[in-house]
């Protein structure tokens, strides 16, 4: 059971901390204006007001106690340094920090931050990627130039057999599941129905509305998709 | 071949913009303020200064043409506002928000926006997300319920043969394929060898350091990684 802190409430670390104890995790917030504390006091495990750039202040709430800090404190670069610095010299295991630019995050990672999160620029490439494959679902690279696609089944394999697509013939990519949009029975709870076939096999009808998770190397999948 | 425009320069539309462009997207990126037009201009199709609550100058720069419009000029909500509503009544088909609150998000629904981006709230969530699955690496989710993720072997199964581990019959969880970290050919370049089983094979060995994709119910993919 891992605890947490996270330091500075603003929109990012608050959505961390939700987050964390939906997760059921413990966490720690701090924040330097009462106003925050007191907002997400019933949330945590425990809220506290502190200046976390006080090396003293955080010592004497436990800072040395947490296994993760979350580094949330907004535009002003030197804060986030010395916070950062602070943890680290307290013996916290992991800290990570929030920084709105490339430069401000190579600061962080230099004075030995265990990770960046960038979110204005991880959200804008996401959806832009997103944007620039729309027949594309989601998407996770599994190693480097190895994707995971999530895409509705192509109208021209609407109606087939699986085998009959010759899709691993024709594109080096696997069909690994295939969510059913119908073939469902109206009798049965839709809860209790499966409708993710994991184990897809050679005789499954592919139907409208199907979605296909697929594998492959980045350049077959973009092929297939351009294709379609 | 879509057309993108990006209104506002700040740094989630200027990596909006970077990203579309290295996808091949052709990219209109507006901002009242020169300096951000000039910084951009080397990169985008098309960069001009000009402000975006005046529906005039945003039908005279040829906003009407294109095929997404992305907003992100920052904290006003009436600037915001102004902006999607001009898009869309000049025609633009999808027009997407970047939005700081749900509240601000949700006005934006109401007028219509195709869509609202949180950057704070999505990566403050994707973090503590991945802080509270630690031996996760990646997570995907396929349908309500449903994931796909990726993680190391667990030591236990090293050394086992894919069907020896009876992974799927005592956890109802799918190994959709495998990375190898090892059993490369050190004679063959490395990119030119296979590192990933797209087809695990039943007799497929497991070895330290290989990475497994699951799939199956997100409570039988929690029960598989509690237990290791
Ligand atoms: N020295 C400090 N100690 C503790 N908390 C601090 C300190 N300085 C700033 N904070 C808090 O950090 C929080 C985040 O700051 P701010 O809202 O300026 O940053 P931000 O990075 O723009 O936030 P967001 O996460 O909304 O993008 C605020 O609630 C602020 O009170
Ligand atoms: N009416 C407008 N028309 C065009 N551009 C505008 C207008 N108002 C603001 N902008 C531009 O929008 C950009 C983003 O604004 P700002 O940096 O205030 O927002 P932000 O949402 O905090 O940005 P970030 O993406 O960095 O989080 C700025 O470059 C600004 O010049």
């Amino acid at each position: 059971m891992r605890t947490f802190a996270v330091i500075g409430l603003g929109r990012f670390g608050t959505a961390v901390a939700e987050t964390l104890v939906a997760n059921g995790q413990e966490v720690l917030a701090i924040d330097i204006d009462p106003d925050k504390v007191e907002q997400i006091g019933d949330l945590v495990t425990h809220a506290v007001q502190c200046d976390a750039t006080d090396e003293r202040a955080l010592k004497a709430i436990g800072i040395d106690n947490v296994d993760v800090a979350v580094v949330s404190i907004g535009e002003a670069i030197e804060a986030s340094v010395l916070v950062v610095m602070t943890c680290m010299e307290l013996g916290v295991p992991e800290v990570i920090a929030k920084s709105g630019t490339v430069k401000q995050g190579k600061v962080l990672e230099k004075i030995g931050v265990h990770r960046v999160v960038y979110p204005e620029r991880e959200s804008a490439m996401r959806l832009a990627h997103a944007l620039a494959t729309p027949n594309q679902l989601e998407h996770l690279e599994l190693v480097k130039g190895v994707g995971v696609v999530e895409m509705p089944v192509p109208p021209r394999y609407v109606g087939m057999l699986l085998r009959e697509t010759q899709i691993r013939t024709h594109y080096n990519v696997n069909v690994a599941a295939v969510v059913r949009s119908h073939g469902l029975d109206p009798r049965v709870p839709l809860n209790e129905q499966d409708r993710v076939n994991f184990i897809p096999s050679p005789d499954d009808l592919l139907r409208e509305g199907d979605i296909l998770l697929l594998i492959g190397h980045e350049h077959d999948l973009a092929r297939f998709q351009e294709e379609q």
